[in-house]
């Protein structure tokens, strides 16, 4: 479902040229449960950034569903990313003057899904994160570890096909990370939809069926090959 | 150096209680390396933002180094706290329009130590913390982790007695977290500092000589007493 060919990426400023990917050509299958490990500053967000679409400015080829996403049209590939790819952010990203409610159900709005409906998927959502009963706060009345469990839920809600979550356990106890991790393992299973986590987590390593380890912007092992 | 007795605090908006210490009281001797832990929401970063004079709505007693905060002026706990306490944000919390450089210097600056040896010492620190040649860059141009390792970076440059670091190795992969934690350790046997961590972090929990357990805002565990 994601297929990468050498894809390489540097970023630019002022006399600073920072080559964050060197060449990395990798393929997802739809289903996959997969984590892309390695080092602080290996290019893990990098990669993400990219294979979601977020990151236009790169060299090679990028197939995301079967599209090469260089060719097509900007409106047509954030329609896709909006209706099928669910993603969390290294630093959450929520939007501070909306609530935890409104965050979470912010994609169904775009997407035209009725109000009671959306209503029922979220107050499910953040049941199972852990998070009864704080659909009226904002985001600066939460901890860091709820905040991320609000980010990990938007990126749920909407049933995507393919969730990328970059670092999603970094600020949760350990028992807290395991029963996310086994939410997301159930989804994975039942509906089919395909994960790729960037993490640090040995939990979310060991639980992973592939593992891509990232090292100076190249893949140093992936044990799916 | 930090005592609590029957620590409370709870946050108000609105309509909205939420009671996030429910009576803390604990006594922390100079030169110990101590970790907070518990569960996502149960009250460390609440813990170490009173404890460090940055919060100062709260019932209860707490005395830093022999004072009592609340009977001190709001300068002198000011000055105190810039010249005594490291603090280490769980969001980190870098100035985004000056340089890594810049960001880790702004203390010193304030406390009239001399350029050379402000620029000796940050480009020794960065170094420390594995970010050698960053320090023209800004802090949109990093990695987390790599931002992370700036705001702990921040926190040592000044020699201060007491450091407090809410989740510093959350977004470090294992060997970087290893690396910063042994460092740390270093400063606390060689210069005496008082470390306290909130961390999730097992290798910061097996490295600390003490742990202290919150859950749902009290003690569920002390393993100094
Ligand atoms: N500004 C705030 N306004 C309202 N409630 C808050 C605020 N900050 C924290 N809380 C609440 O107080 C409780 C303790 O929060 P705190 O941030 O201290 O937890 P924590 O142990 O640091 O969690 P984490 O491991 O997720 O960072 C939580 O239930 C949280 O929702
Ligand atoms: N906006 C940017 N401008 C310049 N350089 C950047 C930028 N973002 C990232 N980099 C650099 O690109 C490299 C890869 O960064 P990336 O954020 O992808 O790493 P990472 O594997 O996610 O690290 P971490 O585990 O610390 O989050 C790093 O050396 C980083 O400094
Ligand atoms: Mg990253
Ligand atoms: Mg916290």
């Amino acid at each position: 479902v994601i297929q990468t060919k050498n894809l390489k990426k540097s970023y630019v400023s002022g006399e600073i040229e920072t080559i964050a990917l060197k060449g990395v050509s990798v393929d997802i299958k739809r289903g996959e449960f997969t984590a892309i490990a390695g080092p602080s500053g290996s290019g893990k967000t990098t990669f993400l950034n990219i294979i979601s679409g977020l990151d236009s400015q790169f060299q090679g080829e990028v197939t995301l569903a079967g599209k090469n996403i260089t060719k097509i049209s900007k409106s047509e590939l954030s329609d896709f990313r909006r209706d099928h790819i669910g993603f969390v952010f290294q630093s959450y990203n929520l939007i501070p003057v909306l609530t935890v409610e409104e965050n979470v159900e912010y994609i169904m709005l775009l997407q035209n899904i009725k109000k009671e409906e959306r209503k029922e998927r979220v107050i499910s959502i953040l049941n199972e994160v852990g998070l009864k009963g704080f659909e009226k706060r904002f985001p600066s009345q939460l901890s860091g570890g709820q905040q991320q469990r609000v980010a990990v839920a938007r990126a749920i809600v909407s049933n995507p096909d393919i969730i990328l979550a970059d670092e999603p356990t970094a600020n949760l106890d350990s028992k807290t990370g395991e029963s996310l991790l086994e939410m997301m393992g159930m989804l994975n299973v039942e509906k089919n939809i395909t994960f790729i986590f960037s993490t640090h987590d040995e939990k979310i390593m060991r639980k992973s069926k592939r593992m891509i380890v990232l090292k100076d912007g190249e893949i140093f092992q992936d044990n799916n090959q």
